[in-house]
């Protein structure tokens, strides 16, 4: 599906260069469970961004479905990202002035879905996580699994070919986790690509691969089935 | 050390009472060491709001070291947040314009801390959560885990009578995780009160009584040792 080749991020901070991700290679196929493991501070999110085009290496290729990202426009990238990939961040970011409901429909703006099938899709995903009673919540109104949770509906709602989840069960109780992990190996097993950065072992069991970040670089990138 | 009696606490969302604390009981020693769990949304945050006086509950008594808490003005409420009790808070809630190591020194800047002191105090508590390498950073060049340290960091500097941490661990790694234990711990032997909340039953078996939270209610508030 996509692949990364001496792929570096380093931020210039005045006179220090930190150099959160050094020389990456890595490959994955379509239909692919990741998970990505490694320190608090060791480059995660980094690559998680760089992956879903949030974010421009410093150097190095990527590769997405044969084609030269480095080549694409912003607005093709841009559409990619809508289109392709849905991602849950570490930080959730919700907009605070839209609700539980518009949140999740957010990323069906950038389609012409009409408003009744869209907001069927949304109560859809917002059942899957258990968050049918908070709809007209604003974020500021919910706890903070629940907002979790929307960050997750939201990122499901295309159905994306490439899910990316930050930490997607980070402050979730062990129940309300296994669930979204549920939802996550049902849409595995449609066909989708998942990749999730996780902390928690039993998150990472579920994978079929997992992938060792350490000082910005992947200790182990081969398949470990 | 404290003393909560019929505590609720309600939101009115127009027509819908959301009760996210209902008549709440429970009674704290000094010295304990409290691990509160239960499902997202269930009340958790809220309840640890309001034993950190920030935030008022709509009904019920709360008596702080002997004293009706409802019965202290805004000055001295904020007095006593601000002497003894330390809080981190589930989203962290640092501040954006402040680095690391200011944000870290932002609870001394109420009391007459000189300068030199301060500063020593703040790079012996980010020392002890291993961030000693980023205090020029600001929040937003942190990763998720380096800002939860930080927000850490920040709630221990006053050595706080009472600790209060919402989901300290959420985001960090196991190796992270248990030296943040460590710090509790220590901070606990030298008989200050813990309590956190916490869905990873690692950190839960640290304390030495658990409190089950369960829709608005405790289901077992006794002391379970
Ligand atoms: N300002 C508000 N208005 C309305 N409802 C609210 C508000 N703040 C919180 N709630 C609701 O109160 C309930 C309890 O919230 P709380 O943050 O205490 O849960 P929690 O146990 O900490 O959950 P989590 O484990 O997900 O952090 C939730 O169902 C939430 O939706
Ligand atoms: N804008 C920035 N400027 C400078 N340094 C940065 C910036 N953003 C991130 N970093 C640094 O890059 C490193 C990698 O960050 P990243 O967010 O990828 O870590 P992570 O593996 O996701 O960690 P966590 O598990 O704590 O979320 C960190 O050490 C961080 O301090
Ligand atoms: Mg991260
Ligand atoms: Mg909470």
């Amino acid at each position: 599906l996509f692949q990364l080749r001496g792929l570096s991020k380093t931020y210039q901070m005045g006179e220090v260069e930190v150099r959160a991700l050094r020389d990456v290679d890595l490959t994955i196929e379509k239909g692919e469970f990741v998970a990505i493991l490694g320190a608090s501070g060791s480059g995660k999110s980094t690559l998680m961004h760089i992956i879903g085009f949030m974010d421009k290496p410093t150097a190095g290729s990527i590769t997405f479905e044969g084609k030269d990202v480095s080549a694409l426009g912003e607005q093709e990238r841009a559409r990619l990202r809508g289109e392709k990939i849905g991602f849950v961040f570490q930080a959730f970011n919700l907009l605070a002035r839209l609700t539980v409901l518009e949140n999740t429909l957010l990323p069906l703006m950038y389609q012409r879905v009409p408003q009744k099938d869209a907001t069927d899709r949304a109560m859809e995903v917002l059942d899957a996580v258990g968050l049918t009673d908070r709809i007209s919540h604003y974020p500021n109104q919910l706890s903070g699994g629940q907002r979790q949770r929307v960050a997750i509906a939201r990122s499901l709602i295309n159905r994306p070919r490439l899910l990316l989840a930050d930490e997607p069960t980070g402050n979730l109780d062990s129940e309300n986790a296994a669930a979204i992990l549920d939802v996550f190996k049902q849409l595995h097993g449609d066909g989708h690509t998942i990749i999730l950065v996780t902390h928690d072992p039993a998150v990472a069991s579920h994978a079929h691969r997992k992938i060792q970040v350490q000082d910005g670089t992947i200790l182990d990138g081969a398949a470990t089935r």
